[in-house]
């Protein structure tokens, strides 16, 4: 699958772009938290498209923003 | 609560029902 770009997902409409992202998303986080994955992936799409473009390419803030996500959804459940 | 909906879940395949980049 080829990288994500912003001229690429800027090409979309906006609703349309979240679709892409998540897409993207969705089975990173599957890897790490396969019961979650969809409601984490819910959460990480309201983070700003630039952003999230910028954590698809770097694992380690993936990672980080993934258990933040993980962490608010555990509260929040509670 | 409203919130006991959130957040809202993806599923990949499915158009994504959450809010658009605002």
């Amino acid at each position: 699958q080829e990288p994500l770009t912003a001229s690429m997902l800027a090409a979309a409409p906006p609703q349309e772009q979240k679709q892409i992202l998540g897409e993207r998303l969705y089975p990173l986080i599957h890897a790490m938290h396969p019961f979650l994955a969809g409601k984490i992936t819910g959460m990480l799409l309201e983070i700003d498209n630039s952003e999230l473009l910028l954590m698809l390419e770097s694992p380690e803030s993936l990672h980080s923003k993934i258990e933040e996500a993980v962490a608010v959804l555990q509260v929040h459940q509670m | 609560s409203s919130s006991v909906n959130w957040p809202p879940e993806f599923r990949p395949g499915e158009p994504w029902k959450g809010y658009p980049n605002i």
